[in-house]
């Protein structure tokens, strides 16, 4: 299994 | 200038012992409306918030915002230093390379101050939205860190799984498998001892449980725990600082290759 960066969920303020 | 003070520095020691393992270094972002905090974990598959709103302290004055980098390993040997029941007082002046911790024993017969070097840490603020998950579980705090403990004796990864029946966590290894279920339970007298569960639609989703296990370290904060999971995104496991604001911890969900 693979796991993305959490910064992939969440958008750039 | 910025000043906050906390009349217990035990919320404090604690909000820190349950960071500085995960995360060890991060901006504490100062405003009029309170403190603030996000960073990640060294290998950026979980990231922490925290929010301690300025009406939950016993006084908060902050004139300019203001992003202090912290090194929590270093914040955490300070705080050490307290007494639980010490008053806290945070001070920093404007443009400030230091952050003072004051301590005050609660007769008032010893008062100590410590200055903490402060970082420049560049970091990239996240946008998380507000949304609505499939699942919220909210069950006591001590039950959540004792099924992870559990299965990490077991396997390295678990299943978390939300339905009508309940929220199921299993995981398998080497030496077997392991299914744990709590029920929708609101029978304890106690409201920190009941489990709900609400449940818009089933759910499913796999994580690493080092890092489930490393979240409860928060567990000395607050009798309860609150599990949000939909498909496909983060887990977001929230626990409650009082009136003061909440800890959160994200982690990215493991799917298949």
């Amino acid at each position: 299994m693979k796991q993305k960066s959490i910064g992939a969920f969440f958008s750039g303020a | 200038m910025f000043e906050a003070r906390l009349p217990q520095a035990a919320v404090l020691k604690k909000l820190v012992e349950a960071l500085k393992e995960l995360v060890t270094e991060g901006n504490f972002d100062v405003s009029p409306s309170g403190i603030s905090l996000q960073a990640m974990d060294s290998s950026h598959v979980c990231l922490v918030t925290l929010q301690l709103n300025d009406d939950g302290f016993e006084h908060f004055r902050c004139d300019r915002n203001m992003s202090m980098g912290i090194h929590f390993g270093n914040l955490s040997k300070i705080l050490k230093c307290a007494g639980n029941e010490d008053t806290i007082t945070l001070k920093a002046e404007d443009n400030a390379d230091q952050l003072t911790l004051m301590f005050e024993s609660a007769n008032q017969d010893r008062i100590s101050d410590f200055d903490l070097k402060l970082m420049s840490i560049e970091s990239e603020h996240l946008g998380i939205p507000d949304q609505d998950y499939s699942a919220e579980v909210k069950m006591p705090s001590a039950e959540y860190q004792r099924i992870v403990r559990d299965l990490t004796s077991m396997g390295d990864t678990v299943l978390v799984s939300a339905t009508k029946e309940g929220i199921k966590f299993s995981t398998s290894g080497d030496i077997g498998t392991a299914n744990i279920t709590l029920r929708h339970n609101t029978t304890p007298e106690k409201e920190d001892e009941q489990t709900h569960i609400d449940l818009k639609e089933p759910v499913a989703l796999t994580f690493a449980l080092r890092y489930l296990n490393n979240f409860a370290k928060a567990t000395p904060l607050t009798p309860q725990v609150k599990l949000s999971l939909t498909k496909d995104l983060p887990v977001v496991v929230e626990y409650k600082v009082g009136e003061l604001g909440q800890v959160r911890f994200f982690l990215a969900p493991k799917i298949d290759d």
